[in-house]
């Protein structure tokens, strides 16, 4: 238990949140038809989960990618982007990321309390469709921002225009701040939809 | 872009809406 190593931890926690996070931004902002989902229980509260095995596919693929950079604290946004049919962002969830100096230290108790400020996340995003605009149909796209270029991520630069969002109204869902993380959820949505 | 941020997206690309209700219709 000594030489756990602490930002592995920190990254499996933080993925495995992320994937229950970015399935329930799926069914609660409607991007998916609501019948592949499944009511489950994650963090003492329940979620909707995909059953779609290619959509579970995708989130899990880029989850495995933005782990390592977790890992190393190089990951500074996970971006959950909604887009239109002609792929022009119209919302985009954004969990920023920060972890303090790496701690020698970690207890259950440090974990619970963790697990229940994820949970706080989670409740929130379950009724974000309360302050948000209805999204006409579109896809979705999870990207990463990051501070370094590594030569070995597997990913590609994301197009302008997948990026761009004119004037978006800034919505602060979240924000924790823990012994091992920092997290702030926001959402950024686009005037016209 | 610039101040050393970089926005990247995976190579592979989730299902379509589209897709998706074809795969329900289709059970």
């Amino acid at each position: 238990r000594q030489d756990l190593n602490f930002g592995q931890v920190v990254a499996d926690i933080l993925c495995e949140f992320l994937e229950v996070a970015i399935h329930l931004i799926l069914y609660v902002r409607e991007v998916y038809p609501s019948g592949i989902f499944q009511k489950r229980k994650k963090y003492n509260v329940p979620v909707q989960m995909s059953c779609h095995p290619e959509l579970n596919q995708y989130i899990q693929d880029t989850l495995h990618c933005v782990k390592p950079l977790i890992e190393k604290n190089e990951a500074e946004k996970v971006v959950v982007v909604i887009m239109d049919k002609e792929h022009h962002p119209v919302e985009r969830f954004v969990f920023e990321i920060s972890q303090p100096p790496l701690l020698s230290i970690s207890s259950d108790t440090l974990l619970s309390h963790v697990e229940q400020l994820l949970r706080a996340f989670i409740l929130k995003i379950s009724v974000c469709d309360a302050v948000l605009n209805n999204n006409p149909p579109g896809n979705i796209r999870v990207l990463l921002q990051k501070y370094t270029t590594n030569t070995d991520f597997p990913w590609i630069v994301a197009d302008e225009q997948e990026v761009h969002m004119q004037e978006p109204r800034l919505i602060p869902l979240k924000t924790m701040t823990s012994d091992i993380v920092k997290m702030q959820l926001y959402v950024e949505e686009r005037a016209q939809k | 872009g610039g101040g050393g941020a970089h926005i990247l997206k995976p190579l592979m690309s989730p299902p379509s809406r589209e897709e998706i209700l074809n795969t329900l219709l289709d059970l």
